[in-house]
């Protein structure tokens, strides 16, 4: 029964799409649910709206899982986080003024053909499941935004996990989350996108070492979320720009919305850090997600205040 | 068994080279094994003291194993049987939630 959904599990496709439809149809005062276009295989790509309805001028933060198809931790915290969400505005004061202010926009599976096919098929699948001229699958969903593409840490080979697709947004996954976060660029304060396995909260740059302008505050804010991070169960995540702190690669999201004026620009790299690997078990679900929203919380807060 | 039992035997293992010459043998042998490579993203990546996490099968494990083994690289089985671990999760859930 979708009223007793089980966060603590991994879901199929399917089956979080069910979750997104019961959830806009019984909170429909905070949830609205919309299709922003279809994949390469047809499918719709699905977002969340969480916030007030009112007819205000709302500030926006937008959220992604599931850009790799095998780090399934990410689109469970994505079903966790509208959860959450929905119950904070319900008893947290503080968090239904957040409410009032911000919209969030929740994309619980980006990259859907690629997450149906590692649920299927091949359980470490990580591209899309497009095809051009040659006989290998997928694009690297994370290397084919229009940043820096294709140079380096991509690869122009298509049978490479890292391939950057024929050209820059040739995914229509990409094309379509680009093309609606740029219409809202002025209103979204925040892009975060959440992957596994590494424990790590990364910002801008990935595709170059330069400091991002607003090094001072995109910083801060991290490093306050990883303390909230430890604060929960004592787990420990580094932080810094992708670049370093991680490696080099082009054509990233958190790149591409950065340099389209989003100021906190995250990826996640959830729990944990290779003991399971992207077979995080069950078990793991409830706390990685627990502390990893008292993170997101924080950047929402902060992204809120002027720095 | 999940996936059609296409994992048994299938292990993870983590190998850090701890000089230039044990990066790019590893990174040649990666190439020639064609294994899953779960940390870094890309064998281009890979460097002196890159932790490099690899998903092989059952006989690339066997190939790989014996080469570190015979070059004195050290290395570490993160997962021996991938199949019986995500058997093993399976099972572990309700059985109406089981897949």
């Amino acid at each position: 029964s979708l009223s007793r959904y089980n966060y603590e599990q991994y879901h199929s496709l399917d089956e979080i799409v069910r979750w997104m439809r019961h959830m806009n149809k019984t909170h429909a005062n905070l949830v609205s649910m919309f299709s922003i276009g279809k994949s390469y295989e047809g499918r719709k790509l699905l977002v969340l709206k969480l916030g007030e309805k009112n007819a205000s001028y709302k500030r926006a933060v937008w959220l992604d899982c599931g850009i790799h198809a095998r780090e399934w931790i990410g689109p469970a915290f994505c079903q966790w986080f509208v959860k959450e969400t929905i119950n904070a505005y319900y008893n947290e004061p503080e968090f239904k003024k957040v409410l009032s202010l911000l919209d969030f926009y929740v994309m619980p599976v980006l990259n859907v053909d690629g997450y149906h096919y590692s649920w299927n098929t091949d359980r470490f699948w990580r591209k899309t499941r497009s095809k051009y001229r040659f006989n290998c699958y997928g694009v690297d969903a994370n290397r084919n935004w229009k940043v820096n593409w294709c140079e380096e840490g991509a690869s122009l080979n298509p049978c490479d996990s890292t391939y950057c697709g024929p050209s820059p947004e040739s995914e229509p996954e990409v094309k379509a989350v680009a093309k609606f976060i740029y219409k809202r660029r002025k209103r979204i304060k925040a892009y975060m996108s959440f992957h596994a396995y590494a424990q790590m909260l990364l910002y801008p740059y990935s595709y170059q070492y330069d400091y991002i302008p607003n090094f001072k505050c995109v910083e801060s804010a991290a490093n306050k979320a990883v303390e909230a991070i430890r604060s929960a169960y004592g787990i420990r995540y580094r932080h810094g720009p992708a670049s370093s702190t991680l490696y080099l690669s082009s054509g990233s999201s958190i790149d591409w919305a950065y340099n389209n004026g989003i100021p906190y620009s995250y990826a996640f790299e959830l729990r944990d850090t290779g003991y399971y690997g992207f077979m995080l078990p069950d078990s793991l679900i409830k706390p990685t997600c627990a502390e990893t929203m008292l993170a997101v919380k924080n950047i929402t807060m902060h992204a809120l205040k002027k720095c | 068994h999940l996936y059609n039992n296409r994992y048994a035997g299938d292990k993870v293992i983590r190998i850090v080279p701890k000089n230039d010459k044990e990066a790019n043998e590893l990174k040649n042998m990666y190439h020639q094994l064609q294994v899953d490579l779960w940390k870094p993203n890309s064998i281009s990546s890979i460097l002196k003291d890159t932790v490099t996490d690899v998903h092989t099968s059952s006989n690339s494990s066997r190939t790989l194993l014996d080469y570190l083994r015979k070059a004195n690289i050290k290395h570490k089985i993160l997962v021996n049987n991938v199949q019986k671990l995500l058997d093993m999760q399976n099972s572990s859930r309700p059985t109406r939630h089981r897949r």
